[in-house]
């Protein structure tokens, strides 16, 4: 673990309170896409099957259920609790063209022909993208609140920050994983366009609006 | 080798 990695991990798990906060304090998940809160709910079902097989360490169990708790009540408060204010009609990117293509990747590229590795290369896979509809959403009703634009920032932190441990790890301990860093890189990229709107708009009081 | 499969990452 280093400086970079726990960054990461807090950014992410800071991306997640903001959230839920957001749709709890305002009893509303306006802006906000189901769609991509489902493709997050099924990365980490599909990644963390090894809490029950593998003992990596506290912290790594507890971010682990963490994660799948948090992105389960996610999902319960948009499309179960407040499901009157959820953005159906702007959210509307259709998520199996990011699920089969994760899909058919993880089977072709992976480290290991075996179903445990295969769902966590496919969660990687799909992580990398799952953020793409609540981006459409925002072009789509083209503008975003400022507590959905600091959760985005949060969010895609969290991923870049992880690529700065990629780097470190290489560096210090010779330790790389070629499709993590792919997807993390993917991951990132799209996140940019985003990043340069925050850093020029958000983060000057103004509110993030895209251009008509 | 330089591929660990154990995840210790998130």
């Amino acid at each position: 673990m280093n400086i970079f990695r726990f960054a990461g991990d807090l950014s992410h798990v800071f991306a997640i309170i903001i959230l839920l906060l957001k749709i709890w304090k305002t009893r509303s998940c306006a802006g906000i896409s189901g769609k991509s809160q489902i493709l997050f709910a099924v990365v980490y079902l599909t990644r963390y099957l090894d809490l029950f097989t593998t003992y990596v360490s506290l912290y790594n169990s507890v971010m682990k259920v963490l994660f799948l708790a948090t992105s389960g009540a996610t999902v319960y408060l948009m499309y179960v609790k407040f499901k009157a204010t959820y953005d159906h009609n702007h959210d509307s990117f259709r998520i199996e063209f990011l699920l089969v293509p994760c899909a058919l990747l993880a089977l072709v590229i992976n480290h290991e022909f075996t179903v445990m590795e295969v769902l966590w290369t496919f969660s990687i896979y799909l992580e990398s993208v799952a953020i793409l509809p609540q981006l459409f959403l925002v072009s789509r009703t083209g503008e975003a609140e400022s507590i959905t634009s600091h959760y985005l920032f949060a969010l895609g932190s969290y991923r870049a920050l992880y690529l700065l441990n990629w780097v470190y790890r290489y560096m210090v301990e010779s330790h790389y994983d070629l499709i993590a860093i792919f997807a993390g890189v993917v991951q990132t990229v799209l996140y940019c366009d985003f990043f340069y709107l925050y850093i020029t708009k958000v983060l000057k009081g103004k509110k993030l609006q895209l251009p008509a | 080798s330089d591929i660990d499969l154990d995840k210790d990452e998130l």
